[in-house]
């Protein structure tokens, strides 16, 4: 729904990376492996 | 020129090893010349292209078939075994040659030789064949020793150094995250730093508003 | 047990090639066997240990470097060149053999032989052991080159599997940073909209205290 989108758009990055909390290289992996197109 | 040099035995003197030398210039099926020794005397005979067709039609074989069976039993070292059978008839000087099969032995030929006058010659000439072959043998030998060692040590250091950049792949894949994950999260830092700051400014402007 | 066949000139019949079987069983100095043949006879002597010593002792020389220099002159194949003379007098059946120096050559050994009664049969047996020897270098110089082609092919494989690791490192290392740059410019665009919005409310709020 509209609110759960605009939190999501507040609260994270387009490739699923947040804001505000810190990554690790797990999360940064996971990321990373979802960005289809990087070129 | 090709030759060989086989030992072979004869059906009438087999308890003394005899050697036969077979030499061709292009192609067995163009000729060849048979030395048979027995170490002591020396018997040598050509063998002429047409006389091979003759021999091959004798038998009704094709030529091409009848120089194999000739290469198999005189020059593949074959003849060594009990597949064929050789004999030398020093009276009228015939080198013939058999081929045993299950229970029935076949003519595969059979040779007319001339006694030389000078077996010692003979016998020189096929020592020093023999020497040649074995240094020749022996050098390439050593060379392919040498060239093996080289590879082994080539194939070391290349296996040596991919695995170095295996290695080297999964240090950097491991580096560049943690360096990614430094930068990113002092960004984030910065992030929480000015929504934190925003908030406080808003409220601020908030309490003022009521105020007014 | 090891021998050694080589061929050499005698100084007193140097068109003949003749030919010179050495062979020993635990080592040279422990005593060794000649064998001298010309293709026709024979000839045969043992030379023993004390002999060898013998020899050492008379020449004035350690018996170890004595030994060198008979194992330099009659197996290592160095008796072909000008390094050594030999001769053999039927005669008393006595192989001498010397060496060359600059411009004077001096007694290695002699060794007294024994006409061999049966000299085809020691004829035969040289030709055997080369034969032998023959097949042998053959069968390896096969294994060796197999080994070898062995060797180039896993080379290659390893070589291109390095090659490839090399691509793939510069290829990982490409791709993280483009994917970093992605996520930490989607941060830097947070941070300036922050800002942006920061300097908003501050302007905004100045504007109001102004009007205040």
């Amino acid at each position: 729904c509209p609110s759960t989108k605009q939190y999501f758009a507040r609260e994270y990055d387009c490739y699923g990376d947040s804001y505000f909390v810190n990554t690790d290289l797990t999360q940064l992996k996971e990321v990373f492996s979802g960005i289809k197109n990087p070129h | 020129m090709e030759r060989k040099i086989s030992r072979i035995c004869l059906v009438s003197k087999p308890n003394v090893t005899h050697f036969l030398q077979v030499s061709w210039e292009k192609s067995l099926e163009s000729g060849f010349v048979i030395t048979l020794t027995d170490g002591q005397s020396a018997w040598i005979g050509t063998v002429s292209e047409s006389e091979i067709g003759q021999e091959a039609d004798d038998m009704a074989m094709e030529k091409e078939k009848y120089v194999g069976e000739l290469r198999k039993a005189l020059v593949s070292g074959a003849g060594t075994g009990d597949a064929y059978k050789f004999d030398f008839s020093e009276g009228d000087c015939c080198f013939s040659c058999e081929k045993n099969l299950k229970d029935v032995s076949f003519r595969l030929g059979s040779f007319n030789l001339e006694k030389v006058a000078n077996p010692a010659e003979v016998i020189r000439e096929l020592l020093c064949y023999c020497l040649d072959n074995i240094a020749e043998n022996q050098a390439k030998n050593e060379h392919l020793q040498k060239e093996n060692e080289r590879l082994l040590r080539d194939w070391n250091d290349v296996q040596g150094r991919f695995e170095k950049c295996v290695s080297a792949k999964e240090d950097l894949e491991t580096d560049l995250y943690k360096r990614f994950i430094l930068v990113l999260n002092e960004k984030k830092s910065k992030i929480r730093s000015l929504h934190k700051l925003l908030n406080e400014v808003q409220e601020l402007e908030k309490n003022i508003e009521r105020e007014r």
